[in-house]
């Protein structure tokens, strides 16, 4: 998983 | 998305909610940081601004949208509109002790260098530290209003399930990243004390006082 990808959190 | 996800971010969201209703209701921010809710709309505009360049999903657009209309709108009725109740004077932590640390530590401590990602890693930072004005507040003032005290919940509640959601998803996606993971555990570390308060006392009815 690439966290800087993500961002899918709040 | 996993149910510690979810439940944070509707602890997230009943935390901003139960203070819009909280000074509406009562018409007043008396109790309230106007420091913290600031360095909060700040956390928001640096870390939604990817509204315009991202998109994840429906849920998350509407989710940073509603959290950035309902901040801006606390600081609306908080120095504007019922700017007479606002406690200044209590108020007194200096935020820019948090601002600059945090911006220095989201250049040092960074993912990848671009101005998208040194602004959501600044926000992480900031969001971590921003209640400290108002955790000071209630220190300086000795009491907060119950509504306030389940407002305060709530908003640690959050992060903390945040964690669980972090460690589901290491185990269930190899999902990491360490920015967050160490950011999220201070600011739930900030709370511990006023967790502590909230389940001994407001709990059992009484208002939170301190000792």
């Amino acid at each position: 998983g690439n966290p800087k990808e993500g961002k899918d959190e709040l | 998305m996993n149910i510690f996800r979810l439940c944070g971010d509707l602890s997230h969201l009943l935390a901003i909610l139960l203070l819009l209703f909280k000074i509406w209701k009562t018409r007043s921010c008396a109790g309230i940081s106007g420091k913290t809710q600031l360095l909060f709309t700040i956390v928001y505009t640096a870390r939604y601004l990817d509204l315009f360049t991202s998109f994840v999903s429906v849920y998350n657009s509407v989710m940073k949208i509603v959290f950035l209309t309902a901040s801006y709108g606390t600081l609306y009725l908080m120095f504007y509109k019922f700017k007479p109740t606002y406690d200044h004077n209590h108020d007194s932590f200096r935020i820019l002790y948090l601002i600059v640390p945090a911006l220095v530590l989201s250049f040092i401590i960074v993912h990848v260098y671009t101005v998208m990602e040194i602004l959501w890693t600044f926000s992480i930072y900031l969001e971590a530290v921003a209640i400290m004005p108002q955790l000071f507040m209630v220190s300086r003032t000795g009491e907060a209003e119950t509504i306030t005290s389940h407002y305060l919940f709530a908003l640690g509640s959050y992060r903390a399930l945040y964690i669980l959601n972090w460690i589901y998803r290491y185990y269930t996606e190899d999902f990491l990243d360490w920015i967050t993971i160490m950011a999220g555990i201070v600011q739930t570390i900030l709370y511990c004390d006023f967790f502590y308060l909230y389940i001994t006392k407001v709990l059992k009815g009484k208002r939170l006082s301190l000792p």
